[in-house]
């Protein structure tokens, strides 16, 4: 038996077929956020006889499972807000938000507040850990400190995040 | 179907 590969996804095959083994084999780097399955035809065909030659075929998807190679993308940095100094307490004063082209836990964000300047803002504000809303804890006051810089981070939940 | 990670070698035998 010698076996034969087609890719039936339109773009160049990834894999190759060892002819007389079978063994599927890597061809090309995979990225599953370019391509998360790939559809082949495995055709194997009797080389024994010239007369007669028989083959069939079978399709193969091959899913590509994700790992971990993108860290989450930030949307714009710095982000600026305006924040008037009447804004109420536990008002929703701006949003974080940050992509990842990962999948999965992989792919899925949480925010943290890592720092305010002047610190004495540390009270002042929050930010929810799962939709990166930001909040004011406390009023602010434009003659007493008319700016504060928040550093915010955002992680993915993959295990090596 | 088959099952394979994004980040395998090229070379890598995906199955027989």
């Amino acid at each position: 038996v010698m076996y034969t590969l087609t890719s039936l996804s339109p773009a160049e095959s990834a894999f190759d077929m060892d002819r007389s083994s079978g063994a599927l084999v890597v061809a090309r780097q995979l990225d599953r956020e370019t391509r998360p399955e790939h559809r082949l035809e495995v055709r194997a065909l009797d080389t024994s006889t010239s007369s007669n030659p028989q083959s069939s075929a079978v399709l193969v998807r091959v899913d590509i499972t994700d790992v971990n190679d993108n860290a989450p993308r930030w949307e714009r940095d710095p982000v600026v807000i305006a924040v008037p100094e009447d804004a109420a307490v536990g008002a929703a004063v701006g949003n974080f938000s940050a992509t990842d082209a990962d999948a999965g836990p992989n792919g899925e964000l949480r925010y943290f507040l890592d720092s305010v300047e002047p610190e004495n803002g540390r009270s002042k504000f929050a930010v929810d850990r799962l939709t990166g809303s930001l909040t004011l804890l406390e009023g602010v006051d434009f003659e007493s400190v008319a700016r504060y810089t928040l550093v915010v981070s955002v992680k993915d939940q993959a295990v090596n995040e | 179907m088959v099952k394979v990670r994004e980040d395998v070698s090229i070379g890598f035998v995906v199955g027989n």
